[in-house]
């Protein structure tokens, strides 16, 4: 099912306010496909979950947990 | 593990700046000062309450709008809590979430305060999502303990417990026994006392109770007293009635229309409860190692609980002379003692049951003189000892190790180094 941009959005912000998705200094915010499957894939990993790169169900609802409100850092690329 | 920043020092101070209103302020400070604990146990850390001024850990809970923090939570769910790194020491707590302790509803106070911890004393998230330090809450657990991943991380920064930096500590170390502001009652005599209860607890130690005191007992003399907060955190005085129970370790106390268990020195979580099923205001408790029940005792009757089981008590009370033959009603305290027999105190004596549960010939006999040490001087046989001793009235600590030297758990807490220090004393 195509996602709605609310959802996406959301997605997005979590993986931005978790450290997957890293806000990059000299562009304006919107991520390329690629940096947004990396960073689900890298989250998806970490929550030992299939690793799609895709936001599928499982993901979303993992996402709704609650949780510390620090960073994590499992994307190796943003954690550089 | 990650790791994100360290403390210089090893003694921290903290500070609890306000409470939820979803649980008891008891609960919710006995969740905290157990989250402390749990790194405390297995990394050479010390942590002091300051209940005003600078502390090096701050612990507080705010919800949408705070004055002094810029990241605001965000409602019940979602983000729960965050810290700030070493050596900043700030811990929040999102106030809108249901707080809770012993239960699976709402969020487990003391695990998350343990997670948050584990940021402010510079741990960062774990890949191991069954991990104290992984980012998800993953929900409560009855008997929750810290993951390897923890462990190693802990003490990556700052090294492992070891035996010298507990006595190290020993001398630094002021437990995580928040100042009770209560003053204690008058302290007892214990040559003169009525008992409020007596106990044979873990490791065969044999404890009085009276007022707001307790003291050992052993085949050589008197333990010093202590007050029964600064061992059993939580627990008030003027207790009814004690008892440990070998087959569950539970020890269980009572007064009036409450019950506490503790495992060892540790209050267990959920309680104290209602005594809804007994009556209250209890006289002695016992376990008869015989049938392994625990026995309840008030007035004239008496109650069997089987603490595993869901015990039927609409037969009860029963008459106790009905099977504790010649003991007086109302006894004081009772305990089955490491003789395997049965022993019953009222006043200033004793009675000692046979495994038939009947009183012996002989008795009742007097406390003071054969449990208490407290005699003249002349040396005299004493027949509940076998031994010839000439103590005198004052509490003598003796140097011989008891054989029934405990051998507390190797987490030692900081309430456990007060008991180390009580126990080696004793013996």
């Amino acid at each position: 099912r195509a996602l709605g941009p609310a959802e996406e959005k959301a997605a997005v912000d979590y993986l931005l306010q978790y450290g997957y998705l890293q806000k990059p200094l000299e562009v304006p915010d919107d991520f390329s496909p690629e940096d947004i499957m990396e960073a689900l894939r890298a989250f998806q990993e970490a929550s030992e979950l299939p690793v799609s790169g895709q936001l599928d169900e499982a993901t979303k609802a993992r996402m709704r947990q609650p949780r510390c409100g620090l960073e994590d850092p499992f994307n190796q690329k943003t954690l550089k | 593990y990650l790791l994100l920043g360290r403390w210089r020092k090893k003694h921290l101070t903290f500070r609890i700046l306000n409470l939820p209103s979803s649980i008891s302020s008891y609960k919710a400070r006995a969740a905290l000062l157990q989250a402390f604990r749990y790194w405390s146990n297995v990394a050479p850390l010390t942590f002091r309450e300051v209940q005003a001024g600078w502390a090096d850990i701050r612990l507080s809970f705010h919800g949408r709008q705070s004055p002094t923090c810029s990241n605001t939570f965000d409602g019940p769910g979602k983000v729960l809590a965050h810290a700030d790194i070493p050596e900043l020491g700030s811990v929040h707590f999102d106030e809108d979430e249901f707080w809770t302790e012993g239960t699976y509803r709402g969020v487990n106070l003391r695990i998350i305060a343990a997670h948050e911890l584990g940021h402010a004393l510079g741990l960062g998230h774990s890949r191991y999502t069954q991990a104290l330090m992984a980012p998800v809450y993953a929900g409560y657990r009855p008997y929750f303990k810290l993951h390897p991943d923890d462990v190693a991380g802990i003490q990556a920064l700052y090294g492992k417990k070891t035996p010298e930096t507990e006595d190290e500590e020993e001398e630094m170390e002021v437990p995580i026994v928040s100042p009770v502001p209560i003053e204690p009652g008058p302290m007892p005599n214990p040559c003169s006392s009525e008992l409020d209860a007596m106990m044979l607890g873990p490791h065969g130690k044999t404890y009085a109770f009276k007022g707001d005191y307790v003291w050992t007992v052993t085949n050589t003399g008197l333990g010093p007293l202590f007050r029964i907060s600064a061992l059993w955190e939580g627990l008030p005085g003027n207790l009814d009635a004690a008892v440990y129970s070998p087959r569950t370790q539970w020890i269980h106390f009572f007064k009036g229309n409450k019950v506490w268990r503790y495992i060892n020195f540790r209050m267990a979580p959920g309680f104290p409860k209602k005594l809804n099923r007994v009556e209250p205001n209890l006289d002695a408790a016992l376990y008869w190692p015989l049938n392994q029940k625990v026995f309840l005792f008030k007035g004239s009757g008496y109650w069997q609980w089987d603490e595993l089981a869901q015990t039927d008590f609409s037969r009860y009370p029963k008459p106790i002379k009905e099977l504790f033959t010649g003991v007086p009603d109302q006894p004081s305290a009772a305990m089955s003692w490491r003789d395997g027999r049965v022993y019953f105190f009222k006043g200033k004596e004793y009675w000692r049951l046979n495994r038939q549960l009947r009183v012996e010939k002989g008795y009742p006999q007097n406390i003071a003189r054969n449990w208490m040490h407290c005699r003249p001087q002349t040396p005299v046989t004493n027949p509940s000892f076998g031994a010839t001793t000439s103590s005198t009235t004052d509490t003598t600590l003796e140097s011989t190790p008891s054989a029934m030297a405990p051998t507390l758990n190797q987490e030692h807490s900081p309430t456990d180094s007060i008991v180390d220090t009580i126990l080696s004393a004793t013996d």
